[in-house]
């Protein structure tokens, strides 16, 4: 399986909407 | 980088991490705890004096160990219990054990308060397993840790979970010392374990935020690399994960931001909206590793244009998990392949560096006052798009060895 690491999240908003079964992404997130 | 401009430029001097800790905040009315590079100037551990913070090569090293559990835990397909007949034998009970994936050190680390009063702990939060746990009293083999161990003599609210109990029939494997105390084990991928009582205390996430009753193992033997964490979140998909048990104050869900170095902050939030400018792409389940977050990466661009790359290469690797604990992502050898191509013909004008451990696409930005790099955009399922930050594109050890952040899943033949 391919990985998404730490890394590449960096600065995003990273959502798990496990309500609806959805991952987001907010880029600029933690500002 | 400009708006849709298909470069990064940065100046090679603001490339390493400061030496002083910044904040940022998350949205006000969510329950949100701060985040904070586990070797980092805002460590708590840094701040008492972090002697064991490992060089790049080591954390690359764990990294690719952590990558390595996963996908033992992977084809396992569910992860098989594993006893260790040694110690079940030593401590007279038939310990439960759940073989957790490695933890690397690419970790973040929040604090929490557990107890009535509360009092802070220190600990890795992990998307990857599902059991939170802390180092407990009385302790027969505990590391060193950032802060007093947890004491249950000192908890108002404090209870154990008894052997019938839904929570220890739920685990994934369970037993039951004579004294009907659930047990719990839990062996990671680097051989690090823990093992102690599931017990039952008052969570605070913040002074206006708190979870009674939550559910988390207290740990009386605890060895491995856990540096000087006080414990581990578990922010998988199980039931005794803190999302889950958190579901029914905050709904089932968290959002997070890791900072863009490990001089900064970020956020680790319950119970918030999504970000306005969020876009989401389906989360998927796959039933034998039913702790992981997967979703499905179709596509890569690099400085605004496609890499080709068939997007069968992706579905046929087994789909991709996202991972808070994994530092470096990985893709299919074809679809790596692709993307270090094309991100190297962008690069021409710069001096080849050495690999660094798993990353071998390396560049000397020595003698050059700026520099630009392409832009690295992931593309997922549905339509959604994440155009990374330069922090995401790039891994620098120093200003002259400087990484492509990406590497190989290996050889799938291998």
């Amino acid at each position: 399986i391919g990985i998404l690491g730490n890394t590449q999240q960096k600065t995003f908003a990273v959502a798990y909407d496990v309500a609806n079964q959805r991952i987001g992404f907010g880029a600029k997130g933690c500002s | 980088a400009r708006s849709n401009d298909p470069n990064h430029v940065f100046s090679v001097s603001s490339l390493l991490p400061g030496a002083a800790c910044t904040a940022s905040k998350a949205s006000s009315n969510s329950s949100a705890l701060s985040v904070v590079h586990r070797h980092g100037p805002c460590s708590p551990m840094h701040a008492s004096g972090d002697a064991g913070a490992p060089s790049h090569a080591e954390i690359l090293e764990r990294d690719q160990a952590r990558v390595n559990s996963i996908h033992r835990k992977v084809s396992a397909a569910g992860g098989a219990s594993v006893i260790d007949p040694a110690r079940a034998s030593k401590q007279g009970v038939s310990l439960p054990a759940q073989r957790g994936i490695s933890l690397g050190t690419g970790n973040y680390i929040v604090s929490v308060g557990l107890g009535t009063p509360a009092k802070q702990y220190a600990v890795v939060f992990d998307t990857g397993s599902d059991l939170s746990w802390v180092q407990c009293k009385p302790c027969g083999d505990c590391y060193e840790q950032q802060d007093p161990l947890f004491d249950p003599v000192q908890s108002l609210t404090y209870a154990t979970v008894a052997c019938g109990a839904q929570e220890c029939q739920e685990l994934d494997a369970q037993s039951c010392s004579s004294d009907n105390k659930c047990r719990y084990e839990v062996v990671y991928g680097d051989q690090s374990q823990t093992d102690g009582n599931l017990v039952r205390d008052t969570l605070t996430l913040s002074p206006s935020d708190k979870l009674p009753g939550f559910v988390f193992g207290c740990g009386d033997s605890n060895t491995g690399l856990f540096g000087h964490a006080d414990g581990l979140l578990g922010l998988g998909r199980e039931k005794v994960s803190l999302p889950s048990q958190g579901a029914p104050s905050y709904g089932p869900g968290f959002t997070y931001c890791l900072p863009s170095s490990s001089s900064g902050t970020g956020y680790l939030s319950f119970g918030g909206a999504a970000p306005a400018n969020a876009q989401f792409t389906a989360m998927v389940t796959n039933r034998d590793t039913p702790s992981f977050y997967y979703l499905n990466l179709v596509g890569i661009k690099v400085g605004g244009r496609a890499v080709k790359i068939p997007t069968t290469v992706f579905a046929a690797a087994g789909g991709t998990v996202i991972d808070s604990g994994t530092v470096i992502t990985r893709l299919p050898p074809r679809a790596y392949s692709a993307l270090r191509s094309a991100f190297a013909r962008y690069m021409g004008q710069y001096k080849r560096a050495p690999k660094l451990s798993i990353l071998d696409t390396c560049y000397d930005f020595t003698g050059h006052k700026t520099a630009q790099i392409p832009t690295v955009e992931l593309a997922f399922a549905g339509g959604t798009t994440m155009n990374l930050e330069f922090s995401g594109v790039l891994y620098v050890a120093n200003v002259s060895q400087a990484c492509l952040a990406f590497a190989s899943t290996g050889d799938d033949t291998s």
